[in-house]
């Protein structure tokens, strides 16, 4: 289970980390 | 007060037009032409790219999320979103408006025309070439077109797009066939993290000449131009920095008018990050690439052999590290600081020095 919630939790900074990356400035 | 009602529409509109799209008998001249009124009014809001509209944009932005979850009412919205996503400033938002976005794109993308996943694709065929057309403006609009491709990618389920996986191959592989320029790069390095987010392991296999080639190549590329700019050579892409005067001061300075390079060197390292971070479950053929860019065992250069392959985090930490050891003291407190524990290491939006990497490549020949 500990496994599981650090995979999970890792997958989910890469998704938050790449859809930060579209961003651009105003 | 359009933002007041612009957060109430937000939050209440589509459930209140679903419940009366499901009782009247007279769906189409009570509901869609309010639909349509609605989604004509609220438009505006998500054509303005200013900060001051950042509330309202939410907002409207919340509420086409919302109403997209109704397959009816793709009518009334689809083509304006389809046009927005292509808009030049379409990615001036914040992540809360992106978020929603996600939804709305992934609601938008149907098997029918106009907003088909086909339709995407040969959007990307779009770009204006000719006596006319600079190079440097084709190539922006490459840039451009890239990066919707790669936000519709994102926005979908994984392995949903499979059946069109040897196609988006095929559109890489031909991005790659232009001359390397920075800024169409850094989009293909995107567009390669989206890919092993949403493309499951066992499919990717075919991926893997692609991205190894690419990525090895900027690498090597970095290397040279580490090494070049060590040794006082001044065509390097580092060099050409220092004489735009970009790179030479405030590491910390995150101005937005850094050298193209610097990006797409961040993009590389971003994409070697990821590949590094995800599970073994989600990523398992990389293991054959691993050893390539970081080892187990520290190698001490004066220990090993002189033919025995040297990690790329090791050789570019320690080209960096000499880098740093020329720059002035203070560069050393102003670098960012990457923790080990922290998946993915490289959060950092954009670099203006490339010394601002060296903590990321120290970091992988520490673990």
């Amino acid at each position: 289970t500990t496994m599981n919630s650090i995979k999970e939790e890792t997958m989910s900074e890469i998704e938050t980390s790449v859809l930060e990356d579209f961003v651009e400035s105003w | 007060f359009s933002y007041l009602a612009l957060s109430v529409l937000a939050e209440h509109a589509a459930t209140l037009l679903d419940i009366v799209y499901n009782r009247t008998d007279e769906k189409d001249r009570v509901v869609l032409p309010f639909l349509q009124n609605l989604v004509t009014n609220v438009m505006p809001y998500v054509r303005t790219h200013v900060s001051a509209n950042a509330p309202s944009y939410r907002s409207a932005s919340t509420l086409l999320m919302n109403i997209s979850q109704y397959s009816y009412t793709r009518k009334a919205w689809k083509k304006e979103a389809f046009e927005q996503l292509f808009d030049v400033a379409f990615f001036q938002l914040d992540i809360i408006a992106l978020r929603s976005w996600k939804i709305i794109v992934d609601n938008m993308i149907t098997n029918e025309r106009p907003t088909s996943f086909r339709d995407v694709m040969t959007k990307i065929n779009t770009v204006q070439t000719g006596l006319f057309v600079s190079k440097e403006h084709e190539y922006e609009q490459r840039a451009m077109l890239v990066k919707r491709f790669a936000f519709v990618i994102y926005a979908s389920e994984k392995d949903q797009y499979n059946r069109q996986l040897p196609e988006i191959l095929e559109r890489i592989a031909d991005l790659l066939k232009l001359p390397q320029v920075p800024i169409l790069h850094t989009q293909m390095f995107l567009f390669l993290r989206v890919l092993l987010l949403r493309i499951s392991t066992k499919n990717l296999i075919s991926l893997w000449p692609i991205l190894m080639t690419e990525l090895i190549q900027v690498l090597l590329q970095l290397e040279q131009d580490l090494i070049s700019d060590l040794d006082g050579e001044v065509k390097s892409h580092v060099q050409r920095m220092v004489t735009n005067d970009l790179a030479t001061t405030n590491v910390s300075n995150t101005s937005n008018a850094s050298n193209p390079a610097l990006k797409m060197y961040l993009y590389a390292c971003k994409l070697l990050d990821v590949l590094l971070a995800m599970p073994y479950s989600e990523l398992y053929h990389f293991q054959l690439f691993r050893s390539a860019f970081v080892t187990d065992e520290y190698i001490n250069d004066r220990k090993s052999p002189i033919d025995t392959f040297i990690a790329f985090s090791i050789r570019l930490s320690k080209l960096l590290e000499r880098k740093l050891q020329l720059m002035s003291t203070s560069i050393h407190e102003r670098l960012p600081i990457i923790k080990n524990m922290n998946r993915p290491l490289l959060r950092l939006r954009t670099i203006t020095n490339i010394i601002e990497l060296y903590p990321f490549f120290n970091c992988l020949t520490q673990m």
